[in-house]
């Protein structure tokens, strides 16, 4: 199913963003 | 990067109602009054947003225009301090919100705009892994928006 596809693509790319942010390290120095 | 400005507005008041502060955070207009987001603001870093900075937020503004814009102005000077001296990051080039126009107007696009820089604390802070987390469990289309929104401020940053 395409659609089906479609929003496991979106979950794994929303997955992706957060996870990086959450493995940068914080902004706030020191 | 073109963000609907006003799909940014609803969505990252959908993501400022997970903070579940004592002020209504619900319509435009609840949130011109500045209670909700300084509440918001202070949660993310209570030691910058402070309870004595928090106090000098007024409650009660009901529909005054020049209490309200007072109430902003100091959430919008606080937030970029915060960004230039404690995240060391200058957002020169992202357009400040026109705080007039949200008090004045209830305009989307200027509130969308403060909005997005209280989510920009929210994800550098000590405790961004927690709000992160928080995010990740929002609705896929507010998450899209929101990870658009940090993309589109994280593009307008210099260290």
């Amino acid at each position: 199913d395409p659609n089906m596809k479609g929003a496991a693509a979106n979950e794994g790319v929303l997955a992706n963003f957060f996870n990086s942010l959450l493995s940068k390290k914080t902004g706030v120095p020191g | 990067m073109d963000l609907n400005k006003t799909v940014l507005c609803e969505s990252l008041i959908i993501w400022l109602q997970t903070f579940k502060t004592a002020a209504p955070c619900k319509t435009v207009e609840d949130l011109t009054s500045g209670a909700a987001m300084s509440q918001a603001l202070h949660q993310i870093d209570p030691s910058w947003f402070s309870e004595s900075w928090l106090a000098r937020i007024k409650e009660d503004v009901g529909n005054n225009v020049r209490l309200k814009m007072n109430n902003l102005k100091k959430i919008l000077q606080m937030m970029v301090d915060y960004y230039n001296e404690l995240l060391a990051q200058k957002i020169t080039d992202f357009p400040l919100p026109d705080l007039a126009r949200v008090v004045e107007q209830f305009d989307h696009v200027e509130l969308g705009r403060l909005l997005q820089l209280i989510l920009g604390c929210a994800v550098k802070c000590d405790r961004k892994q927690e709000y992160i987390q928080i995010i990740m469990t929002l609705e896929e289309s507010v998450q899209h928006v929101v990870m658009t929104a940090i993309q589109e401020l994280m593009s307008k940053e210099t260290v």
